[in-house]
């Protein structure tokens, strides 16, 4: 629906012959807004558009139909650039334990994407179990048991242990012993003001050691996403992003914003609450959802 | 002199960015930006006006306008209405998912008893996992009373519950909590809609997240279409946030924003301040 008046006015605006000034300029305003609406950060926004301009100046736009064609290839191909262009598998060991740790903004559908991430690694094979390292928010350890006993997956948790750290190397250790080859570690949510849970994270992940730390991303974030992505790229070496609640009316501006303030690949969107909803990311369609 | 069309046009564009990228949403933007120039070309100035301090005081008007949409509401005054008619008042909260109304109902449930009103919850997200649980913990933390029925159980029942035992214990308050929900999702809304037609709410409350972009717009939108606001709560404002949001919501809904959020703990509930949002947005 929002691409369709980008398409639109690239439509009105490329409609006679070559276009002057002012249609250039015309076109920039349309594709701004869309992209601004779509929730790109600001300054990104402001510099896929910039390139635009730049590239359909430079090999100069055919004419007629062929013309808007080339103009919303050049938008996507810019805007792909930004996710890279191929797709960005979990990489899992083959040989030794994997250990993934989740993070986020407060309420972005970590715990969630705990349960859905533990039934897409078992589905290959894995023996996979969870941690709960979150002993602040009340009830988070009752609602990963639930969410991963329905596919039987173990949990663990100690929400009385004030100290994060501690859960975390026991819950680990524990389901090591038990032969699980495949440990997520949830996490509470913290934002980029809260710099005590800041610190905490960046304890729990040089004491664990995770081959993957991920940032859970709500999909509805607007233009505060790419600076809180950068904050917790600065406290610690984020992998990548999944990118949850595509499956509300926004357009996911803020989550590419926040893949690359964070410089990492997404490798998951969630569109749903259920377990299964759980896709691996293809940037072409993300793309195209993106700009309509 | 008139500002010219071509001077209006450049504030304009200034103005734009700035409230984008204080989180503004697009459509919202537009229309202060609409507003401002409509104004701005009505003033006439001398060249002993500081045309500086006009454009600020014109731009602040816009704001104001918008975030003051109708009556503020007084919740206090509210629930001793409701005492004096001897029925509780009843509230339900909605929103999409993960936004904090959970969390919201417990703030507001200290708020009412450090205001020595009495309240009770009704764990009206009968879906989530964890949920009923989670709400039971904030009663067991602030010795709340939490009427709850099984997970999968109809949550229309469970508000409906919770008023009779709010009505027969002479409970002045009853709060509705109900599952997170896209705005977008027709099946949702239309549960939605059943729990406030079984539970007809004295105020309905959309809980929005503050750092949410233009999915703020439609969220407003489909609530306020499809259930009615009578106020907003905007959580999250602690993860410094610019405060964009809390003029979309008021933009679209209309109504108030009656609370915001700024923490974790029970007592990070602030009342809605419109000078809180101005001082952020104007330079
Ligand atoms: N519609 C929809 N809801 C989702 C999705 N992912 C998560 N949710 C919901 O979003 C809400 C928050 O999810 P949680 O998993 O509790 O989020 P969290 O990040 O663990 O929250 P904290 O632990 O409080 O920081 C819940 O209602 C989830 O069911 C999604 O892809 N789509
Ligand atoms: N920093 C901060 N976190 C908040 C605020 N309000 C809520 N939260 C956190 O956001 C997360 C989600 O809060 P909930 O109360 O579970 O949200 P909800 O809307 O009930 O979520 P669902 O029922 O799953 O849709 C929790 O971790 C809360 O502690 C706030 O004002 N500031
Ligand atoms: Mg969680
Ligand atoms: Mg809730």
């Amino acid at each position: 629906k929002l691409g369709s008046a980008l398409n639109t006015a690239i439509s009105k605006i490329l409609r006679g012959g070559p276009p002057d000034k002012e249609q250039i300029r015309e076109l920039k305003n349309a594709m701004l807004k869309a992209l601004l609406e779509a929730d790109v950060q600001f300054d990104l926004a402001a510099e896929v558009v910039n390139e635009v301009e730049r590239k359909s100046m430079d090999k100069g736009l055919p004419d007629g139909l062929s013309r808007k064609k080339s103009v919303l290839s050049i938008i996507h191909d810019e805007l792909s650039k930004f996710l890279g262009t191929r797709v960005y598998p979990l990489t899992l060991h083959p040989d030794r334990p994997t250990l993934i740790m989740l993070v986020g903004i407060q309420g972005s559908g970590k715990t969630t994407t705990a349960a859905k991430l533990a039934k897409y690694i078992q589905k290959r094979g894995k023996k996979v179990a969870v941690v709960t390292v979150d002993n602040f928010r009340p009830g988070a350890y009752e609602q990963l048991q639930q969410l991963c006993s329905s596919i039987k997956v173990p949990v663990y948790g100690d929400p009385e242990n004030k100290n994060a750290v501690k859960i975390a190397t026991d819950g680990v250790k524990k389901f090591l012993d038990e032969k699980y080859n495949t440990i997520i570690i949830d996490t509470a949510g913290r934002h980029k003001e809260e710099k005590a849970l800041l610190k905490e994270m960046k304890e729990l992940t040089d004491k664990i050691k995770p081959d993957e730390i991920i940032l859970v991303v709500d999909g509805n974030l607007g233009q505060a996403a790419h600076d809180q992505a950068s904050a917790f790229a600065e406290v610690t070496k984020v992998g990548s992003v999944i990118v949850t609640k595509m499956d509300g009316s926004a357009k996911g501006g803020g989550s590419l914003s926040a893949a690359v303030a964070a410089n990492v690949p997404i490798k998951f969107l969630a569109d749903g609450e259920d377990i299964d909803s759980l896709e691996e990311f293809n940037p072409t369609s993300f793309v195209g959802r993106l700009i309509g | 002199t008139d500002f010219s069309i071509k001077s209006i046009a450049k504030v304009n564009k200034e103005l734009k960015d700035i409230l984008i990228k204080n989180e503004v949403a697009v459509k919202t933007t537009d229309e202060i930006c609409k507003r401002f120039a409509k104004k701005l070309s009505k003033i006439e100035y001398t060249r002993f006006s500081n045309t500086r301090s006009i454009v600020l005081t014109t731009l602040r008007e816009v704001l104001l306008e918008i975030l003051t949409p109708s009556q503020s509401i007084d919740l206090i005054e509210l629930v001793k209405i409701a005492k004096e008619r001897k029925n509780p008042l009843v509230i339900a909260f909605f929103g999409v998912n993960g936004v904090g109304k959970t969390l919201s109902i417990a703030k507001i449930g200290k708020y009412l008893m450090d205001n020595g009103y009495s309240s009770v919850f009704a764990a009206g997200d009968t879906f989530r996992a964890g949920s009923i649980q989670q709400l039971q913990k904030h009663g067991d933390n602030l010795n709340i009373r939490v009427i709850a029925q099984n997970y999968g159980s109809d949550a229309a029942a469970v508000a409906y519950d919770a008023i009779n035992h709010a009505t027969s214990k002479g409970i002045d308050v009853v709060l509705i909590d109900t599952a997170g929900r896209m705005e977008t999702n027709s099946n949702l809304m239309a549960e939605l809609q059943k729990i406030c037609k079984v539970s007809e709410p004295d105020l309905k409350f959309f809980v929005g997240d503050a750092l949410t972009g233009n999915a703020l717009i439609s969220q407003a939108k489909l609530f306020n279409q499809k259930i009615g606001i009578d106020a907003s709560i905007l959580n999250k404002i602690d993860a410094d946030v610019k405060g964009g949001a809390a003029v979309s919501v008021t933009h679209i809904s209309e109504k108030p924003i009656i609370f915001l959020g700024v923490g974790q703990n029970y007592e990070d509930l602030e009342s809605f301040s419109v000078e809180m949002i101005l001082d952020n947005i104007l330079p």
